[in-house]
């Protein structure tokens, strides 16, 4: 919130459009700053009435550089908008930087994503520093319902909820690091980085940096399922595949590969395999091991093809390992499994799980 | 004058970004090394995006940095 808690004393909020942005047509950026009002009032008492003359409470316009307030804008890209806590006069008011392009799709930039974000200045919330949340100041583009739990829990320690609420369903706020009942849903080694996937998140592991990143799936890559069951890189093909349900991508870098996503079953995996809870490949065999419930597969990197006599006991194979796996990685000549809270470091030379720790300390924790 | 370095740029970004987000005072131009309140407001902006708090102009924070963002500062107080 902001210093005091600033907030609009009446539940019946005012707004006008002054101008419009050549990107996009009237009737898109109608809608825009329409639904962004929305989003707010579907968790709060608060109701949104359109003026099309005089002083309304929120004043939106479109400007470029001065642009009026003595708070300039700075050309494309940088600072997109900015918006001023609930007060008389410019209190309230929304301006867009025309210097940018907005869209209405996943292009840069989307101007429901920012209208939502600025409204909730508007309205009295200060910025997040959870980055899922809409009131995180870094833009980034994500499909789905806009607010988290911090957002909602922030506009409604203002003006309590909506009478008749509508069953929504906020973001989980993003996981933290250090929960001891952490458990991880992939990871994947990345160029010598290692990338972690935990719900809508990822973290990113890199040597030089020794404070794990947290970041959306979604702002990174858009168009793959914001939720991740398994990955694995191939450095022979300098690619990471990543698997959700019954399909994968490839990255190349962090570049999604054209002619992707695909049938996960083009590997060779049974129709009757709906989902890869984890992969990891052996540089040492040139073999990637796709485990599925209490089994896993081989899959010939080389040839293209499953190896025959799979798929094999999990538990067999490697005994000290008798759960089903949520991630697995190589690292170091050990091959890690994670399950639940708990990872097991697993020994080829000895043939067996030699260690076990929390997952959380893959994270220094 | 002197042709501007690589890292020229970066303290200018980070001046600037300072000074508009997170309340930097005008002036500190030139201070080739960080002045307190310079490493101070560093400092501020790390530990708001839960970087490492440095004090430093390493190369993560530069990036975060030139992300596009909204222009409302982060610094409720500033505000």
């Amino acid at each position: 919130h902001f210093p005091r808690d600033l907030k609009w004393m009446t539940n019946a909020i005012t707004f006008r459009i002054l101008n419009y942005t050549p990107d996009l047509k009237k009737s898109d950026v109608d809608r825009a700053i329409r639904t962004a009002l929305n989003v707010w009032a579907d968790v709060t008492p608060l109701t949104f009435k359109k003026l099309y003359q005089g002083n309304a409470d929120i004043m939106i316009s479109f400007g470029t550089k001065e642009h009026g307030d003595h708070n300039p804008f700075d050309g494309p890209d940088g600072l997109l908008a900015h918006a001023y806590p609930p007060g008389q006069g410019i209190g309230g008011d929304t301006h867009f930087d025309e210097d940018e392009h907005w869209t209405k799709d996943s292009s840069t930039y989307n101007l429901f994503i920012v209208a939502a974000h600025e409204l909730g200045h508007a309205l009295g919330m200060s910025h997040s520093s959870d980055p899922g949340a809409l009131m995180y100041p870094v833009y980034s583009y994500a499909t789905g319902y806009p607010l988290s739990v911090d957002d909602i829990n922030g506009i409604q320690a203002l003006y309590g909820p909506n009478p008749d609420s509508k069953k929504v369903q906020p973001k989980p706020d993003a996981p933290t690091k250090c929960d001891p009942m952490l458990s991880f849903d992939a990871v994947t080694e990345l160029r010598g980085e290692t990338i972690i996937f935990k719900d809508e998140y990822y973290w990113r592991l890199h040597p030089q940096m020794p404070e794990p990143e947290q970041t959306l799936i979604k702002s990174t890559w858009p168009s793959i399922s914001k939720k991740v069951d398994a990955a694995y890189e191939n450095p022979e093909k300098d690619l990471v595949i990543i698997f959700s349900g019954i399909r994968m991508w490839a990255l190349n870098g962090y570049n999604l590969v054209d002619g992707y996503p695909k049938y996960i079953h083009k590997l060779g995996l049974p129709k009757k395999i709906r989902k890869v809870d984890a992969a990891v490949h052996i540089k040492d065999t040139g073999k990637t091991l796709l485990f599925t419930e209490e089994e896993y597969w081989s899959y010939d990197e080389e040839t293209g093809t499953m190896d025959t006599g799979y798929p094999r006991s999990i538990e067999e194979d490697f005994p000290g390992m008798d759960d089903e796996v949520d991630a697995a990685v190589f690292q170091h000549g050990y091959l890690y499994f994670f399950h639940d809270h708990l990872q097991y470091e697993y020994s080829y030379t000895s043939r067996k799980v030699i260690r076990i720790m929390r997952t959380n300390s893959f994270l220094n924790c | 004058g002197p042709l501007r370095s690589d890292d020229d740029d970066g303290w200018f970004v980070a001046e600037k970004y300072l000074r508009r987000l997170y309340g930097l005072s005008p002036g500190l131009r030139g201070a080739r090394t960080s002045s307190s309140e310079f490493q101070t407001k560093i400092k501020e902006m790390q530990r708001f995006f839960k970087l490492k708090v440095t004090g430093n102009l390493d190369d993560n924070t530069l990036d975060l940095m030139k992300e596009p963002r909204c222009g409302v500062p982060d610094v409720a107080e500033y505000n």
